[in-house]
């Protein structure tokens, strides 16, 4: 309601106002489907909300990843109720390497044919 | 050096594992390079217990104080090659079973072993080297930035800008020359990456990066683990 005439007609801004509406109308049945698909379900409401909102941030992030990472697919996962943080603590777990000194270097190989 | 090659055609790579939520992807990326270095050993293709790692592997890094292989809390591939070295090896999955927790106490049993490690080393961050030590010594232990991959489904991933700085343990089980990149229009080589969040994640547990110019880090923590040829019960 706030887009003048003259702005609703830039085909840009109409493409933004279009991904907004889309995000909104699909995200509930994206988010129904994938509780559905990974079995996931929430003690309460409010945790059923707080990850609904996790949830949406994370469908902007794999937009986003997928303009970054063209030749990949990018979507909804396993771990889209997840944020960052906790996907980083449950899941990874890599030490951050300091080379050892005593570990052996593997010899060159050959690589011609 | 062959165009393609992956592990997973000769036998030597066990299904995709659940790590679930715990942080050993580390315990999984070792026992993932020590099942494919037993399987040239032996010709036998065993599942290797991680949560012996998980559970009994507490080595530290010598050159950092503190830094020490924690279970759920994390690890590196190169201490727990260490640890199997100490110790004299793992135990089979299904003797020492994984729970997904590190509250439980070490119950590692010697006269279990059924692989152990003969040497270890790292690989230099050379593509060919990489390549050519996957083809010789079997799947290797790699170090990845998984930013990406929690939103993966498929493809090749190839990001125009990625962290170098891993914080995944995954296993890198061959290579292919040609995955397709239509925005780029070329064919571009990538790793193929067996994972350990299941088989409902990614490309049925897989994930491919991108060969070229160590994408997401993928080329910097590379090691290689060889196996004594060790007879089993």
């Amino acid at each position: 309601s706030t887009i003048s005439m003259f702005e609703a007609d830039d085909p840009l801004i109409q493409q933004v106002v279009s991904d907004a509406e889309d995000h909104l109308l699909n995200a509930e049945h994206h988010f129904a489907a994938f509780k559905t698909d990974f079995g996931k379900t929430y003690a309460t409401q409010e945790e059923h909300d707080y990850r609904f909102g996790v949830f949406k941030n994370n469908l902007l992030r794999a937009k986003r990843h997928q303009a970054i990472d063209p030749t990949a697919v990018h979507g909804v996962t396993k771990f889209s109720d997840l944020t960052p943080r906790e996907f980083r603590r449950q899941f990874l777990g890599l030490r951050r390497l300091q080379l050892p000194s005593h570990a052996s270097k593997a010899p060159i190989l050959p690589t011609n044919d | 050096l062959p165009s393609d090659f992956d592990w997973r055609d000769y036998g030597a790579v066990t299904n995709v594992k659940d790590q679930g939520s715990c942080g050993s992807c580390w315990s999984f990326s070792a026992t993932g390079a020590l099942e494919g270095a037993h399987f040239l050993a032996t010709g036998e293709l065993v599942s290797l217990s991680e949560q012996q790692l998980v559970d009994c592997d507490h080595e530290c890094d010598p050159e950092e104080y503190g830094a020490c292989d924690s279970g759920c809390n994390g690890g590196l591939m190169t201490t727990a090659f260490e640890y199997t070295l100490k110790a004299g090896g793992l135990e089979r999955e299904q003797d020492y079973p994984y729970t997904g927790t590190d509250r439980g106490t070490c119950k590692f049993d010697q006269s279990k072993v059924v692989a152990s490690v003969s040497n270890f080393s790292v690989i230099s961050v050379d593509e060919d080297q990489i390549a050519a030590n996957l083809v010789k010594n079997g799947p290797l232990a790699v170090g990845i930035n998984a930013v990406f991959m929690q939103t993966y489904i498929g493809g090749v991933s190839c990001p125009f800008i990625c962290s170098r700085r891993q914080d995944h343990g995954v296993l890198l089980v061959g290579y292919g020359s040609a995955g397709y990149a239509p925005i780029r229009f070329k064919e571009k080589p990538f790793w193929i990456i067996k994972n350990s969040w299941g088989a409902n994640w990614g490309e049925n547990g897989y994930y491919k990066i991108c060969r070229g110019r160590n994408i997401c880090g993928v080329d910097s923590m590379v090691s290689s683990v060889a196996a004594l040829h060790t007879t089993t019960r």
